[in-house]
C-alpha cells in the first residue's frame, strides 16, 4: 500500500521543499520506489533537483502520470515537475473540490508503481494545499525553530482537522519535524521544548540542524545526501528516513 | 504626500514581516507618522509587536481606519492588525478587483494622517498580494541570500509589471533588500553579486546581516532597534531607513 506524505506548513521558508527533496532521496536510496510531486508554483522542488518546470500543469492538461513523470539523477526517485503557469495555478485554485478529485485520480494512477509519494506544497492554506492534504495519507509538517513558528500553527491544525473529518478521508498526522536547529541559540531549545510539550509523540526525535551543506545542495541539483553525505544535515535526513520507515 | 510601501515576495521566509516591523519602527523613530498594515492571515506583523489579531478583517466588516487602527509601543507607529478569520480571507481573495478598491479606499482615509504606510503581505502571488501591490506607491522586495531566492523572481517581476501597467496605477520599484546575509557563507556573496548584476541601482546598498537579536525581538513584542539597539541587525535597519528616506 502506497504512503502519500503531504509536506505542508502555511508559514514560509520553514524547510518544506528541503525536506521533500532530501527525504524523497533517502527513501529512494533505501530502495523504495519514490515519486516527488511539486505542487508549489515556485517549482523549487523541481529546480532543486536540477530539472525544468513544465510549461503547463499536467493536472490541467490531463497528461497521465506515465507521460508527465520524469526520472531524476537518483535511482528509484522520479518526479512530477511543477509548473509556473499562472493561468493553470489560478484555474486549479478556482476549481476547489474538483482539483482534489483530479489530484486523487492522478495519484491513484501513480500509486501502482510507487511505495512512497511525497507532495511539496506552497506556503499557504489555499485550495492547492487543501487538495494536497485531501489526496494524502499523512501530513509531515516542518517547523522552524524560531519565534513565528508557533504563531500560525493553530490555523494550520484547524484546516488539517477539517480535512480529516471529510468523508472517504484517510489523512493522519505523519509527524512534526523541527528544522534549521541552531544549537548555539537559546531560542531553538525553547521552541523545541514548547513543540514537544504541546504535540508529544507526533514530533520526530530527529531534528534537522542548520547546515550550510543543506542550503548549497540545490545549486548542485541534487539532495544533500548525495552532495555531502558526511555532513550533519545529510545524516539527520537519513535518520529521519529511518524514523518514517518505522512509523 | 504619503508613501505606501508594499513589502512583498512570493518566496516564503525571506524576511518580509521582519523588514515591515523594523523599517516601520525606524521610520517612526525618525519622526515620521507611520502605519503598519498586516495583510497576511498568519498575522506575524501583529503578534511580532505584541498585539492581538482581530476577530474579523476590517476590510470585510467595513470598520473605518480610525476605528480599527491601534497604537503600538513605539510613538508615531500605529497598526492595522491582521485577522486569522479564514472566511474573511477567502472572501477577500474571491473578490479580486473589488478587494483592491476596498483597500485603496481604506488606505486613502489612513493617508490623511500618515507619512508612510507599510503593508506586510503573505508569501503568495494571489489576490491579497495583488491588491496590496495595486494600492501601493512602491514595492520593497526582500531577497534571502540563498539558492532558491533567485528562482521564483521572474514570476514575481511579471506580476509587478502587470500591476504597473494597469490604469490609474502609481506603483514603482522601491528597492530590493538583501536579508539574512551570513558573511561566513560563500553562497551569500554569490547571491549578492548576482542580484546586483541583474538589478543594478534598485538594490539597496544596506544589507541586513543574519543576527539572532533580529529573530529574538518578536518574542519581546518590539522591533530590534528597541530590543537590542547596538546589535548589527538593528544598525542595518537604521541604515536602511536612511536610504529609504533619501530615495
Ligand atoms: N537545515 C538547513 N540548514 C540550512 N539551510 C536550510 C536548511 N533547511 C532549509 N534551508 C534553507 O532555508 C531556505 C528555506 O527552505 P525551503 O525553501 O526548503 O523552505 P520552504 O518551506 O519550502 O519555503 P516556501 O515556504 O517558500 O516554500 C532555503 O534557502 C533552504 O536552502
Ligand atoms: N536578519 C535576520 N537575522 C536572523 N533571523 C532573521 C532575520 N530576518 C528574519 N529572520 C528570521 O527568519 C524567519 C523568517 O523571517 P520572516 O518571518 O520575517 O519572513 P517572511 O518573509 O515574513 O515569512 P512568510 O513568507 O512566512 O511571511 C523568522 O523566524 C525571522 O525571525
Ligand atoms: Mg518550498
Ligand atoms: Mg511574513
Amino acid at each position: 500500500l502506497v504512503r502519500t506524505l503531504c509536506i505542508a506548513n502555511q508559514k514560509g521558508g520553514v524547510g518544506k521543499t528541503t525536506t521533500a527533496i532530501n527525504l524523497a532521496a533517502c527513501l529512494a536510496l533505501a530502495d523504495k520506489e519514490t515519486l516527488l510531486v511539486d505542487l508549489d508554483p515556485q517549482c523549487n522542488a523541481t529546480t532543486g533537483l536540477g530539472l525544468q518546470p513544465l510549461e503547463r500543469h499536467p493536472l490541467v492538461t490531463g497528461q497521465s502520470p506515465a507521460e508527465a513523470t520524469i526520472p531524476t539523477g537518483t535511482p528509484k526517485l522520479s518526479m512530477l515537475p511543477g509548473s509556473r503557469s499562472f493561468g493553470d495555478t489560478q484555474r486549479l485554485a478556482e476549481e476547489g473540490p474538483e482539483c482534489t478529485n483530479r489530484l486523487r485520480r492522478y495519484l491513484a494512477q501513480a500509486a501502482a508503481t510507487s511505495d512512497f509519494i511525497l507532495i511539496d506544497s506552497p506556503p499557504s492554506l489555499g485550495p492547492l494545499t487543501e487538495a494536497a492534504l485531501s489526496a494524502s495519507s499523512e501530513i509531515l509538517m516542518p517547523i522552524q525553530c524560531e519565534y513565528f513558528a508557533m504563531e500560525g500553527l493553530t490555523q494550520m491544525i484547524q484546516v488539517i482537522k477539517r480535512v480529516m473529518q471529510q468523508p472517504e478521508q484517510k489523512l493522519e498526522f505523519g509527524g512534526i519535524l523541527l528544522t534549521m536547529y541552531d544549537h548555539t541559540l537559546e531560542l531553538a531549545a525553547e521552541v523545541d521544548q514548547e513543540v514537544r510539550e504541546f504535540f508529544g509523540e507526533i514530533v520526530f526525535e530527529t531534528v534537522i540542524p542548520r547546515d550550510v551543506s543543506v542550503s548549497e545542495a540545490p545549486s548542485f541539483g541534487c539532495s544533500v545526501v548525495e552532495h555531502a553525505p558526511r555532513a550533519r544535515g545529510a545524516r539527520a535526513y537519513i535518520e529521519l528516513c529511518m524514523e518514517v520507515l518505522e512509523r
